[in-house]
């Protein structure tokens, strides 16, 4: 699993001003993993929120309870 | 190749994942963050919730922000270990009664005439 | 909207990985709230 290079090249075009920004490979290889990184950091503190509160289910309410701490970690 | 699903890929994420009007909750939106105190109210365009849409809330659980949440491989930032102090300072300030102990700190440095 | 739903797609794909991992499931909502907040970021 993880995100495609083609995906996350038309993800980083879609918000580049100037359209002529070119991203290299290893630019490009880097975004790809940092994005696979906050993706599983999200889910896993989503788990262990949902495992604190004995549930088996990661619902969108565990996930709120990490998200602020989450969003200033990145 | 182009980044987009494949036909296979479509069907299971249409399968799978995405959300549907029979869903209680048919949509997830981040609302952008505004801070209340910077802006007056006639300013704030504030999105009102669609019906069945549900907007996450960086506040709704802010009282559970007085303690670093568990991490998994990023630790937690400075900025986040600020934010879990100030966090622990209102909470603290909350239950004082007729004294501010924020206050009673701060004061010893207080001179008026850097104030004046 | 094509985009978002790869997002989506790969956030499902992402998220089953860490629940066959951790013994837990993510409610649909859950997923979908990753991948708006991933995108947004």
């Amino acid at each position: 699993g993880g995100f495609r290079k083609e995906l996350v090249s038309r993800l980083l075009n879609l918000h580049f001003r100037d359209q002529k920004t070119k991203v290299s490979r290893d630019a490009l290889q880097l975004m790809v993993e940092f994005l696979r990184i906050f993706v599983v950091e999200a889910a896993v503190r989503g788990v262990r929120q949902a495992q604190a509160e004995d549930l088996d289910i990661v619902d969108v309410e565990q996930l709120e309870k990490v998200l602020p701490q989450l969003l200033l970690d990145f | 190749k182009n980044g987009f699903l494949s036909e296979e890929e479509f069907s299971l994420w249409n399968r799978l994942y995405r959300l549907r009007d029979s869903d209680k909750i048919k949509e997830i939106t981040l609302p952008p963050v505004h801070f209340p105190s910077l802006e007056d109210e006639e300013s704030r365009t504030t999105q009102e919730p669609t019906m069945g849409a549900h907007q996450l809330s960086l506040s709704e659980w802010r009282l559970w922000q007085d303690h670093p949440f568990p991490t998994h491989q990023v630790d937690h930032s400075d900025r986040c270990h600020q934010f879990v102090n100030i966090m622990q300072v209102i909470e603290g300030m909350r239950h004082e009664e007729d004294e501010c102990s924020y206050e009673l700190e701060l004061k010893p440095y207080l001179k008026m005439e850097d104030v004046i | 909207q094509r985009l978002k739903a790869a997002v989506h797609y790969t956030m499902g794909c992402l998220c089953n990985e860490v629940a066959l991992d951790k013994e837990v499931q993510f409610s649909k909502q859950t997923i979908a709230a990753i991948s708006e907040v991933t995108f947004q970021q």
